[in-house]
């Protein structure tokens, strides 16, 4: 799939630490996201929205993001602080 | 690992639309009657009740809100976030609602852009009382909007979601599958009985079956549960084989839709191919989708290809995912995707050698293989054999509705007639079902 855009991979990983798929950003060390860790996110949301695994942020995935939905995340932040750990 | 879901320890909610929205074609009273709905749907079917307060003291407070409104989930305009609510707890703002004003809420629309106030309404309030976002697309929990869900006086929650939320709350009683046989039917007041001669009021039904000395009209794999049923009750084992009740339930008060004259069913099996629960009886068939039948049934059983007569037995074979439907001594096979039978059929000798010539019914197990049941017998086909396990057939009472070892002279006597499994259960079967008042319901989905 092309190299998705700048704003689109910052939409992304917005959009990931809002539903609990990232830990939220942190202001003090604007903490950077490894890639592998940002494509594990992405492909655990591709899962609970039913598309394709594929750890890339194509075109569906991006369409899923803009979907009005619950503001609610989807993965309690316990998964998260575990994973900071 | 998710977190402990969270839920009210009290059964009686107060709720209240605080601010309503703003610039809506949605009257307040349109938005109050979809709120009492939405709310419905969950009490329709837990022990919870919700009832409209007026002062500021209420358990679940609607608001619509624009933008950051003081809480952790600022709305972000038209589409993108559209509501979000509290989950159960301590904290003030358990249970609250919020749903953001700058969307077009609507109710009964064809607008493909507004947003079904009812729909997202029946999410949060799942919210409200517990319940998180699931994967499931068939969820009403799933967290992505996905149109209207119908109209709020029909709407029925999806088989998963009742299942989540019985797990917090257990079952309301009206509906529960275990409830007592002799509690009169809700929609139809009982009989007032004679005035009483000392006798109880509701003398206990005579016709209520005995499981442990019974053979079985139909016996089914339904969502990976089993259901034995005998005239108009029937028991249910959960996925991991536990009678969830020693008291049959009433089919009628399970089944939504059957006729209340119907006395017993021939067979039933799950559709592979959809899922859905199809009830066989004489020439007529019944399908539901979960507990509730589908609009234009009963239907004649030759949409299935077969004679006049009815079917014994019908189950779908793990191994080839045909349905197969049994009557005497003849077997038809069938394809619930061309939903056809198969050339050559009916036939005399089915695949499966040393199962007897006549069914009562049979079903396929979770551990993939299919069992066939007949008088108070059943035979075990494992999964890819085309012959019966050795050392079957076995008694059917005892190693699926935990009862004793069958005594010769069992039948009648008072002793063993019950049968009960007491300290000689088998092992991996409990001696005791979890309901052991036959009051609630356990059912484990994992």
């Amino acid at each position: 799939a092309p190299a998705p855009r700048a704003e689109d991979l910052s939409l992304g990983v917005e959009w990931l630490s809002r539903f609990g798929y990232l830990p939220p950003a942190d202001p003090t060390t604007g903490q950077l996201q490894t890639q592998e860790e940002l494509s594990k996110a992405i492909a655990a949301m591709q899962r609970f929205g039913g598309l394709e695994a594929t750890g890339i942020l194509d075109e569906a995935t991006l369409a899923l993001m803009k979907t009005p939905r619950c503001s609610l995340p989807d993965l309690p932040a316990v998964i998260l602080s575990r994973r900071r750990r | 690992q998710a977190p402990a879901p969270t839920r009210w320890s009290k059964r009686n909610l107060s709720w209240r639309v605080r601010t309503f929205p703003r610039d809506s074609p949605l009257g307040r009273d349109t938005v109050r009657a979809l709120m009492h709905y939405a709310l419905k749907v969950w009490s329709d079917i837990t022990p919870l009740n919700f009832h409209e307060v007026a002062g500021s003291a209420a358990d679940i407070q609607i608001d619509f809100s624009k933008a950051d409104h003081n809480d952790r989930y600022p709305f972000d305009g038209p589409g993108g976030t559209v509501a979000h609510a509290f989950f159960p707890g301590d904290h003030h703002t358990a249970g609250d609602t919020h749903f953001d004003d700058d969307e077009a809420w609507t109710f009964r629309s064809a607008d493909a852009h507004g947003m079904d106030l009812f729909t997202v309404a029946v999410h949060e309030f799942g919210h409200a009382i517990g319940l998180s976002h699931v994967a499931a697309t068939r969820s009403i929990m799933q967290p992505y909007y996905q149109g209207p869900v119908g109209d709020p006086l029909r709407y029925g929650l999806p088989y998963e979601d009742r299942v989540r939320i019985w797990q917090l709350y257990g079952v309301r009683e009206s509906v529960s599958p275990t409830a007592q046989p002799d509690t009169p039917e809700p929609e139809e007041p009982p009989a007032l009985p004679e005035p009483p001669d000392n006798r109880s009021s509701t003398p206990p039904r005579k016709d209520v079956p005995h499981r442990c000395s019974t053979h079985f009209d139909a016996v089914a794999q339904i969502r990976g549960e089993a259901f034995f049923f005998k005239g108009k009750y029937f028991w249910r084992l959960t996925r991991d084989r536990h009678l969830v009740s020693l008291q049959p339930a009433q089919v009628h008060r399970f089944w939504r839709g059957l006729p209340l004259h119907l006395d017993s069913v021939d067979a039933v099996y799950e559709r592979t191919s959809d899922h859905k629960i199809v009830f066989f009886k004489g020439d007529r068939y019944w399908v539901f989708k979960d507990n509730t039948v589908e609009e234009g049934y009963p239907r004649p059983i030759s949409d299935f290809g077969l004679p006049p007569g009815g079917v014994d037995a019908a189950f779908s074979w793990a191994h080839n995912d045909k349905t197969y439907f049994f009557k005497d001594q003849l077997y038809w096979r069938y394809d619930e995707h061309t939903r056809r039978v198969d050339p050559g059929h009916p036939a005399r000798s089915p695949p499966w050698r040393g199962i007897p010539s006549t069914l009562d019914d049979a079903m396929r197990w979770s551990d993939g293989a299919a069992y066939f049941f007949r008088g108070q017998e059943y035979w075990k086909v494992l999964d890819s054999e085309l012959e019966v396990a050795p050392g079957y057939p076995q008694p059917t009472a005892r190693d699926w509705l935990v009862c004793r070892e069958p005594q010769a002279n069992s039948a009648g006597s008072g002793a063993g007639v019950d049968g009960e499994a007491g300290a000689h259960a088998r092992p991996g079967q409990h001696d005791r079902s979890r309901s052991e008042d036959g009051y609630e319901v356990c059912s484990c989905t994992s």
